[in-house]
C-alpha cells in the first residue's frame, strides 16, 4: 500500500 | 518543504510573536478575542496528536511545540494573568464559539481522509482553524478602533494561510501523490474570511490612517 500519507504540514 | 510553506510558517510565527509583543508590551489584551485564542489552542492540540508518536523533522516538531506552547500561554495570560485579564473585553467577545466547535466536529465525522481517530481530529482541526478567526473579526468590528499591533497580528494570521494556498498549488504540480483537498478547500474559506479585513488594512496602510472596520 502506498506510504501512509502523513500530514507533513503544520 | 518549499519556499511558500516556509514563508507561511514564518508568517504564522510572526503573527504569534506580534500578539505576544502586544500583550507583554502593553500589558493589555484589549481588542483580542479570548474565544479565538481558545479555538486556536484546540486546533493545535487536536492537530498535533502525533507530536510524540510520529517524527517528521526537527523543524516540524519544534514548530508544533512552539504553536502549542504559545497558544496555551496566550489563553493563560488572558484568563489568569492579574493585569492582562483586566483588559479583556468580556462583554464584547460574546461570539458563541461552541457552535464553531460542534459544526467542525460534525463535519469532520462526515468528511475525512480516513476514518481513524487521528484523521478525524486532524480534519476537525482543519475545519475549526478555518472559522476560528470569526470571534476575533466580530470583536474588531465591535471595538471600532483597532490598535496597530492587533491589526498586524490579524493581518499576518490571514496572510500565512494565503501562502499555504501557494504551497498547495506548488505541491499539486510537483508532488504526484499530493491530494490535500480538505486542507485546500478549508484554507481557501479561511483566507476568504479575511477578505474585507485585508481591504481595510490596505486602506489604512495606504492612507497612513488608523485601521477602522465598519460596524
Amino acid at each position: 500500500s502506498p506510504k501512509q500519507e502523513r500530514h507533513d504540514e503544520l | 518543504m518549499n519556499i511558500f510553506r516556509f514563508a507561511g510558517d514564518m508568517t504564522h510565527l510572526i503573527s504569534i510573536l506580534v500578539l505576544l509583543l502586544k500583550i507583554y508590551a502593553t500589558k493589555s489584551c484589549s481588542g483580542i478575542s479570548l474565544k479565538t485564542q481558545e479555538l486556536y489552542a484546540l486546533v493545535f492540540l487536536t492537530r498535533y496528536l502525533d507530536l510524540f508518536t510520529g517524527f517528521i523533522s526537527i523543524y516540524n516538531t519544534v514548530m508544533k511545540l512552539i504553536f502549542i506552547a504559545s497558544s496555551l500561554a496566550i489563553v493563560w495570560c488572558m484568563r489568569v494573568h492579574p493585569i492582562v485579564r483586566r483588559s479583556y473585553d468580556k462583554d464584547l467577545d460574546t461570539f458563541r464559539h461552541y457552535f464553531l466547535v460542534a459544526a467542525s466536529f460534525i463535519l469532520a465525522l462526515l468528511l475525512y481522509e480516513k476514518f481513524a481517530f487521528k484523521e478525524i481530529f486532524w480534519a476537525f482541526s482543519i475545519y475549526l482553524e478555518a472559522i476560528a478567526i470569526l470571534p476575533q473579526l466580530v470583536l474588531l468590528q465591535r471595538s471600532g478602533n483597532v490598535d496597530n499591533l492587533t491589526g498586524h497580528y490579524v493581518f499576518f494570521l490571514g496572510a500565512y494561510r494565503a501562502l499555504y494556498i501557494l504551497n498547495w498549488i506548488y505541491r499539486y504540480f510537483t508532488d504526484i501523490h499530493f491530494s490535500r483537498w480538505i486542507a485546500c478547500v478549508s484554507g481557501l474559506v479561511q483566507t476568504a474570511l479575511y477578505a474585507d479585513f485585508f481591504y481595510y488594512y490596505y486602506i489604512s496602510w495606504r492612507n497612513n490612517a488608523k485601521l477602522k472596520l465598519p460596524a
